[in-house]
């Protein structure tokens, strides 16, 4: 039967009858191994995330990877044509990728898109956001909580001070106050927990299956 | 199969991007 991984960072979501399925795996993991390594380049460009531990950066990608990828290629989710494009620059409506089986993440994945673009993020803003996305302390097998926890502090505290400057209007001396933009950008962190959930569930039915 | 990342072969792409050393994989 027709094995697809539906996937935007499948070059060959359709794949090729004639290979096995560990060829497919392969061919899928050739498909993203240049978007993991642009991750692990933003991560190691994240001012004091090479200070962590190896096993901590390893710990962080590895449990950050997707939903990093997630927030970069947000826009591929094109929310009011109802359209996902691919990394190949193929686009499918949503009725190909529900019979291609990328139905139930489908929906979530186009509202935490459309929900990313509401907040008209400057580049600034979603470089400091990925970042904080990335460097969190409660990902499991942390060896130096302290550390990681010391690193994302002063990320989130960098992002509060950029979001905040730019929303709240001069002259406005609410200065302990966050700007409800923040607020709602904080929010999209257990919005990506979800989705990185679903995405390890689809995983694992693949692999089972 | 209880670690998704560790079956796409992640955490090998991971160490190696990390060391600066990521080569081509054999197909």
């Amino acid at each position: 039967s027709d094995i697809m991984l539906a996937c935007p960072m499948n070059m060959q979501p359709h794949a090729d009858p004639s290979k096995s399925p560990q060829e497919i795996w392969e061919d899928f993991s050739l498909s993203f191994t240049p978007a993991v390594k642009e991750v692990v380049e933003f991560a190691k460009h994240i001012p004091g995330f090479s200070s962590l531990t190896q096993n901590d950066q390893v710990t962080l990608l590895k449990a950050g990877t997707f939903e990093v990828l997630m927030v970069r290629f947000s826009s591929l989710f094109n929310v009011k044509e109802q359209t996902v494009t691919f990394i190949s620059g193929a686009t499918y409506s949503l009725e190909e990728l529900r019979a291609m089986g990328m139905s139930e993440m489908l929906g979530a994945m186009f509202d935490f898109s459309h929900k990313l673009a509401t907040l008209e993020l400057s580049s600034e803003e979603l470089g400091l956001f990925t970042a904080v996305v990335l460097v969190s302390a409660d990902r499991s097998g942390i060896e130096s909580v302290l550390s990681v926890e010391q690193l994302q502090e002063n990320l989130i505290r960098a992002l509060r001070s950029l979001v905040n400057k730019s929303t709240v209007a001069p002259g406005n001396n609410h200065h302990n106050m966050d700007s409800p933009r923040f607020t709602k950008l904080l929010l999209k962190l257990p919005d990506l927990r979800t989705l990185n959930n679903m995405h390890s569930e689809k995983l694992l039915s693949f692999r089972i299956d | 199969f209880s670690d998704p990342a560790s079956n796409l072969g992640l955490e090998d792409i991971i160490r190696k991007a990390l060391m600066g050393n990521l080569e081509e994989r054999p197909e």
